[in-house]
């Protein structure tokens, strides 16, 4: 037999299929295929090697490498499911997927929850809420005195954390989100509902056209 | 009106807007 040349698209390590993914988020095979275009973008904007670098996120999110930011750490760091410091192509997907508005609401409140508990203990502390919004004040420029900061945040713990023994669990925050939904509002992207409308520059590729 | 911390946070932090990523392209 002779050789075999394939024509198969060169992928980068981290890809994944995108049935799998189809499969396990709200996205459709071509949303995924076209989703893969943006991550191609996005993880080779410094760094070309088919994953996202936390500069190349922020620089995505600020026009900045440079811009650190609590709240986008956070995003990427749960973004990063393996914890390795990069975000990987199935994590890229999965990740959004949750923020697609067809998502489970359940899923987004879990994420929330998550990006919130910053040391990852399974709760959110007092500590962390106030750093939270000491960390937003900074980045809006915003002065407000400490006793105003405390009083916010108690107030806001004491609505909360309803078993009262100093930290928010998941189930207190799935109830005070149920009171307050606003709160995951963020949680959704509508620009994901229909990607392939809404970005019809992501949809230029085939597996033809890829290689 | 209570002032709530947690949306303060979310609906201000512009860490949380990823809509930004797909502006990027």
């Amino acid at each position: 037999m002779g050789c075999f040349l394939s024509k198969r698209p060169k992928h980068t390590a981290g890809y994944e299929d995108p049935t799998l993914l189809a499969a396990e988020t709200p996205f459709n095979v071509s949303e995924v295929e076209a989703l893969y275009e943006l991550f191609k973008k996005l993880s080779s904007s410094i760094v070309d090697d088919g994953r996202i670098h936390k500069e190349e996120f922020q620089l995505a999110l600020f026009r900045n490498k440079n811009k650190r930011n609590l709240f986008a750490d956070r995003v990427f760091d749960t973004f990063d499911v393996k914890r390795n410091g990069v975000i990987e192509f199935g994590e890229f997907i999965r990740a959004l997927g949750i923020f697609h508005p067809n998502a489970p609401v359940e899923s987004k409140i879990e994420f929330a929850f998550r990006l919130y508990d910053l040391r990852q203990t399974g709760f959110i502390e007092r500590e962390e809420l106030k750093e939270m919004v000491l960390a937003l004040l900074h980045e809006s420029d915003l002065v407000l005195l400490e006793d105003v900061v405390e009083t916010i945040v108690d107030k806001t713990f004491s609505d909360a954390d309803t078993k009262g023994d100093g930290k928010i669990d998941v189930e207190e925050w799935k109830e005070f989100v149920s009171r307050n939904p606003s709160l995951i509002k963020n949680m959704t992207l509508p620009y994901l509902k229909d990607i392939t409308l809404a970005f019809p520059s992501f949809v230029v590729t085939s597996e033809v056209d890829d290689s | 009106k209570f002032f709530n911390a947690f949306e303060f946070i979310s609906s201000m932090s512009s860490g949380f807007d990823l809509s930004s990523l797909f502006e990027s392209k």
